[in-house]
């Protein structure tokens, strides 16, 4: 791991007395490939590791006698910054009923985390309304209704044949009348890149006005993330990211890749398939997973 | 990539910067590079450099296992697993259409039983290849409905039987014993069954790839790959290592939601696409 392979690096220098600006740099290198390995952005590990230089170079490594942890903990401290100062929560604010809108690529997790989010809303002492707004995907409308049944959530009778813009807003008329103060849309994956798709998601936000649209993403996505969240961002203005899969083995670069490149907060995290397992994202944790 | 005026050093960096940036990670970039560099040192022309490098990728995606025999067991029994949400259930889809396609009998067994909505949503793919179907309800012993999906296809004079399983972490423990059960029930009702493990991997994904083979391969052997959602903006470089290092080949790629959006794998195209 990264602390074994700094180690190694500075113990060379046990026996040569003072650390030279080179070792430190035979440091970073270490640094930048655990960051590559992590799936960080190459271009993101490139300013990440220039951002630190200066402070690698300085006194508290240089004068210290286990450079390769003080190394670590720059890293440690820097990452655990770039991810965010603490836990930020759904943007619920407006008047009543409030949407939230999930969005993100195929297969990400956006219908589960849709059920997810409707038990942590109820748990919080709202009333949260499910919305299937993919007519695309063969039974999805069915998927979140057998996920709104199993937790006793009402879900939107939606059609498969209408527009899901039209879904939307028929969900805020019913939610209205109805007294629900939440209404989760959960819309079909697609392609950053596919234009009609993404007009879709515009036309649907600038119907209902989420007051939080947050970008479902793989914990391991690779080095496509930033093209993901640029292109989500830049299209969407998204509130926020849900994590998921982050069960698994996977380091979780995408995480400090897709924070770096839209400034926005990843939100929560997916830790399993059942509708409990969303936690709230904390960044320092991300920090260690990503250095391994 | 390679425009006039660009020095050796920075055609290097570019192409460091193109491989990773490719998903096909820090080593096998470092590797590719050293051996291109070891084969032709005296490399000075852009044109030259881009052609070497395609060739090398190409030796690296040509794995020494040929692809599986033509299917010619009666049926042919086709497992396909991988972790959560890559395209698995879409994936069989495309292949029943495929060989519907090519005049075979095909059968489809629903044996992810847990997720919601599973069945629904491949009942609707088996409709629209021409398959049949065999499904138990909800929370059914996926292993039983395996079982009986081969007993029907022998039954009913199936050339071929596709296996939908639940999408699953490979690091976790208890549902990879699940997998391994499936595959037993359906060695008990055909000896060599199943003839194919279609592992589907997610062309977005990242190093993490590996980690999925590995497990996958450990648990119940994986003899082939399919690579879904080529036709987003990844390049799923990460199969460059996963064949050199594996040697399993890759035999389908995904390249969108419909029924005839799947390929058979062409080293040659997916290296100029790096490109
Ligand atoms: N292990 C694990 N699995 C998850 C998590 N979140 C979702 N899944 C699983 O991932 C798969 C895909 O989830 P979906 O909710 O259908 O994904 P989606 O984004 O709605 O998919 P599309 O609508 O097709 O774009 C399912 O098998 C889910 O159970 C998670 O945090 N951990
Ligand atoms: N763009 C694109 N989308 C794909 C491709 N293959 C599958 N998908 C989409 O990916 C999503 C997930 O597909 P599924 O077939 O449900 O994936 P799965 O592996 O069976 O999922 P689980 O059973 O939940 O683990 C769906 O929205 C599919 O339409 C592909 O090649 N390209
Ligand atoms: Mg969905
Ligand atoms: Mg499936």
């Amino acid at each position: 791991n990264l602390s074994e392979r700094l180690d190694s690096v500075f113990k060379k220098l046990k026996g040569h007395g003072k650390l030279k600006e080179k070792d430190v740099e035979d440091g970073l290198k270490e640094v930048r490939i655990a960051l590559l390995e992590a799936d960080v952005h190459y271009k993101v590990v490139k300013k990440f590791i220039n951002d630190i230089k200066e402070r690698a170079l300085g006194q508290e490594v240089m004068k210290s006698l286990t450079p390769g942890q003080q190394v670590i903990k720059i890293v440690n401290d820097e990452l655990t910054k770039l991810m965010g100062a603490s836990h930020e929560d759904l943007n619920l604010s407006g008047p009543v009923p409030i949407p939230v809108m999930l969005v993100g690529l195929q297969g990400s997790g956006k219908t589960t985390t849709a059920g997810k989010l409707a038990v942590l809303m109820r748990k919080n002492g709202r009333k949260p309304y499910l919305v299937p707004a993919d007519v695309y995907r063969p039974a999805a409308i069915k998927q979140l209704k057998k996920l709104g049944d199993q937790l006793d959530v009402p879900v939107f009778p939606s059609d498969a044949k209408k527009d899901p813009v039209k879904i939307c807003r028929e969900a805020v008329k019913k939610a209205r009348k109805e007294g629900y103060d939440t209404l989760i849309l959960d819309t079909a994956g697609r392609l950053h890149v596919d234009e009609e798709l993404m007009t879709e998601l515009v036309r649907i936000r600038d119907a209902v006005h989420p007051s939080d649209i947050l970008l479902v993403a793989d914990a391991m996505t690779g080095q496509d993330a930033v093209n993901i969240a640029k292109s989500y961002d830049e299209i969407l203005d998204i509130g926020g990211v849900v994590l998921t899969k982050m069960d698994g083995d996977a380091r979780g670069g995408a995480a400090l890749s897709i924070k770096a490149v839209t400034g926005k907060p990843i939100k929560f995290i997916g830790v399993g398939e059942k509708l409990n397992q969303l936690e709230p994202f904390h960044p320092d944790r991300m920090a260690s997973s990503i250095l391994g | 990539l390679f425009k006039s005026g660009t020095t050796m050093e920075d055609l290097w960096e570019e192409i460091e910067e193109r491989l990773i940036t490719s998903d096909i990670g820090v080593q096998t970039t470092m590797d590719i590079m050293e051996n291109i560099s070891k084969k032709f040192p005296k490399i000075s022309n852009p044109d030259q450099l881009k052609a070497v490098l395609k060739e090398e990728i190409i030796s690296l995606l040509n794995t020494q296992t040929a692809a599986p025999e033509k299917a010619t067991a009666k049926p042919h029994v086709v497992m396909i697993v991988g972790i959560n949400g890559v395209g698995k259930t879409t994936t069989i889809g495309k292949l029943a259409a495929k060989s519907s396609d090519e005049g075979k009998k095909v059968l489809i067994a629903a044996a992810d039983t847990f997720r919601a909505a599973a069945i629904e949503q491949l009942v609707i793919w088996a409709e629209k290849a021409g398959a049949d179907i065999v499904r138990h309800r909800d929370n059914a012993d996926p292993a039983a409905v395996a079982y009986d999906g081969v007993e029907a296809a022998v039954a009913r004079g199936k050339d071929i039987v596709f296996v939908d399983t639940a999408g699953r972490l490979h690091t976790k423990i208890s549902l990879m014993e699940e997998l391994k059960k499936i595959r037993r029930a359906l060695s008990k009702k055909i000896p060599d069954a199943p003839h194919e493990v279609l592992l589907v991997l997610d062309a977005t994904t990242g190093q993490n790839a590996l980690s999925q083979v590995r497990l996958f391969n450990n648990a119940i052997g994986v003899t082939g790959i399919a690579l879904t959602k080529l036709d987003g903006t990844a390049k799923g470089g990460i199969v460059v290592s996963i064949c050199s290092t594996f040697d399993i080949p890759l035999k389908y790629i995904g390249v969108g939601e419909q029924l005839e959006d799947l390929h058979d794998f062409d080293p040659a195209l997916f290296a100029d696409a790096l490109f």
